[in-house]
């Protein structure tokens, strides 16, 4: 957006090009320039770096709506064991992700278990082991093919046995139009709320930054057999920008809660709507 | 759906006897939207609709149809004629093995589509052997080693092997165990990573592969042209898969792919077990994108 330049159908259309091109989204991009055109010709705006600030504004605004106040430290809670379920698409990071808040919480000098509930995909127990010696902490696994929901309940008890403070659970990558795999997410979860009241105290819904309209399918879908708590969008530090979130969060009001920056345990940071915007202008 | 749509806007334009420039605009105005809300790309759908403006203005209007169908059918045709004539096919080489190398982003589905090839060139009277590449994810040779057992396909990997030379010594060992198809399964990483896409071009220029095969994630949004671009600059790769189209992502990625590197798409990944692969078909690959 270069400077100097005055305010045009042109400039518009560029400002118009870099929002849908973040994966904001058609609605959402068209609302945001429509409430541009009427703030320019309302205050008879000359400026064109006025103009970025008052979209960087409104964006902000967005995604801070999806991020309700009481669910503001991910870190302090008071529930023991504290359960978190991390589920979503295949391939999204769910798995590497776990392995990185395991991390962030050992080095806060908690006990974490985490749990290896897909038992499907090939090796993915023997990847969240390597993911457990990472980062410190314990796993529970059973042989491939066992029922995920056995061991998310087995995970609960080594929980209470051991005095673990936080539980993660790995959850199979599927595909949210599967009906048949979004009803055995539902099992596990109903498996959690049965044996510990108020399980999973969090449910975190993995997506990636590359994906892009599917994600509102995905949140929609997921937001109907569990109840997603925050989201984490990863491989952020790729070229794709992960608008996505922007409209997600206006809709479903569902906080993004970190951003996966890479493949190494410490690649993992908390959500800063300031930050995620002003790299969608970058 | 599209044509409805766009029959809405016709209404407003009676009697007019060819597609004008103006009675086409808001339409396409339409169509656009159903493209960028399909993933396509923002300049590969300006691309595509100025195509079809051209195509489409000065037509004179049939009579069995209405105007609005009329643009769709225009826009169906042109995004067919995009997407390729038909299913590209492998390349084999004369003298064997033939060597296929998957490469793309983390997590579009590269390894179960070695599995899945490696089944479907079993299935076609080839001897595939697949090889762990990918040295770096946790598990991911184990991944690998446990999709070789499942479908009985040998795997070869080798302990304290860098990628460029287990690849090298993967050929001279299908050479020697009489494996015909070579299946080199690559560990995903950003086209921006400068030394991991000199990994690949140090792999390619090595082991010389007759099938270099670009696996893209089905519902990626914008961002699809920026790796495929950079991996066709860096490979001149000769394919593409787009994975995970068994759900209900509208799939423009493909049609964005397809516009900026003219490499075919050559199949679909449509599930996660290894039987879950098809054949590309460019039409209706079309119908899926306009929804
Ligand atoms: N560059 C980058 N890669 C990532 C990030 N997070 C995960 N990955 C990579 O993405 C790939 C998939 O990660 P997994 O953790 O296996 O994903 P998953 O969601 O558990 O996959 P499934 O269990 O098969 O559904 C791996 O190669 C990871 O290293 C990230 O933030 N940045
Ligand atoms: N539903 C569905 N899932 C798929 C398809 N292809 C792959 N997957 C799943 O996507 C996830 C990632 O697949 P991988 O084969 O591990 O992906 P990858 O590209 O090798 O990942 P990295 O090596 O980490 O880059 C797994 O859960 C697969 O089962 C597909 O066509 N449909
Ligand atoms: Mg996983
Ligand atoms: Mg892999």
């Amino acid at each position: 957006v270069a400077l100097h330049r005055k305010i045009d159908d042109d400039l518009l259309e560029e400002i118009e090009e870099i929002l849908i091109t973040s994966d904001i989204g058609v609605d959402t991009s068209l609302a945001v320039i429509e409430n541009l055109r009427r703030r320019v010709s309302r205050d008879h705006l000359s400026d064109p770096a006025k103009l970025k600030s008052l979209i960087r504004d409104e964006l902000k605004m967005l995604l801070d709506g999806g991020q309700n106040p009481d669910s503001a430290d991910f870190f302090s809670f008071s529930q023991k064991p504290y359960i978190i379920m991390v589920v979503g698409v295949n391939g999204t990071g769910k798995t590497t992700t776990i392995g990185k808040l395991a991390s962030l919480f050992t080095r806060g000098g908690k006990k974490v278990m985490v749990a290896a509930a897909d038992t499907f995909r090939a090796a993915a127990s023997e990847q969240l082991e390597i993911w457990a010696q990472r980062s410190g902490s314990q796993i529970v696994q059973q042989q491939s093919g066992a029922d995920p929901a056995a061991v998310a309940y087995d995970a609960l008890d080594a929980a209470a046995a051991r005095g673990t403070d936080v539980v993660i659970i790995d959850t199979a990558g599927r595909l949210h139009t599967k009906v048949n795999l979004m009803a055995e997410l539902e099992k596990v979860n109903r498996v959690l709320a049965n044996k510990i009241e108020g399980a999973p105290h969090e449910t975190l819904l993995v997506l990636d930054a590359t994906v892009g309209q599917n994600a509102k399918r995905q949140v929609e879908e997921f937001s109907k057999a569990v109840d997603l708590t925050g989201i984490v969008l990863t491989k952020l530090d790729g070229t794709a920008k992960g608008g996505v979130v922007i409209g997600i969060a206006g809709e479903f009001n569902i906080p993004v809660r970190f951003i996966g920056i890479g493949e190494q345990v410490d690649d993992l940071e908390p959500f800063n709507a300031g930050a995620f915007v002003d790299a969608i202008f970058a | 759906e599209l044509s409805r749509k766009l029959d809405s806007v016709f209404k407003k334009i009676k009697g007019q006897g060819k597609l004008s420039e103006d009675n086409i605009k808001e339409a396409l105005r339409d169509v656009r939207r159903v493209l960028l809300e399909a993933d396509v790309n923002f300049r590969v759908a300006k691309k595509f609709i100025q195509a079809v403006q051209e195509k489409a203005v000065g037509r004179e209007v049939v009579r069995s149809i209405t105007p609005g169908q009329q643009v769709v059918k225009i826009v169906y045709d042109e995004l067919s004629r995009l997407m390729g004539q038909s299913a590209a096919d492998l390349h084999f080489s004369n003298i064997p093995p033939t060597i296929f190398m998957i490469v793309g982003l983390q997590g579009s589905g590269k390894t179960t589509f070695v599995g899945k090839l490696a089944k479907h060139l079993r299935s076609k009277g080839h001897t595939p052997l697949m090889v762990a590449v990918d040295i770096y994810r946790p598990a991911a040779v184990k991944q690998l080693q446990t999709i070789g057992k499942q479908l009985d396909i040998s795997v070869f990997f080798e302990e304290n092997t860098n990628p460029v030379d287990l690849s090298k010594k993967a050929i001279s060992f299908s050479r020697h165990n009489g494996q015909d198809c070579v299946i080199l399964d690559t560990a995903g990483r950003l086209h921006i990573d400068r030394a991991m896409m000199d990994e690949l071009v140090e792999i390619k220029k090595t082991v010389s592969p007759n099938e270099i095969l670009f696996v893209a994630d089905g519902m990626t949004g914008q961002d699809a042209v920026k790796a495929a671009e950079e991996f066709m600059q860096q490979l001149d790769f000769n394919g593409v898969v787009l994975t995970k189209m068994d759900g209900d992502a509208r799939g423009g990625a493909a049609l964005s792919i397809k516009a900026v590197t003219g490499k075919p798409i050559m199949f679909f990944g449509t599930g996660e077990k290894f039987d879950a692969l098809e054949i590309f078909h460019p039409d209706r690959m079309a119908s899926r994108i306009l929804g």
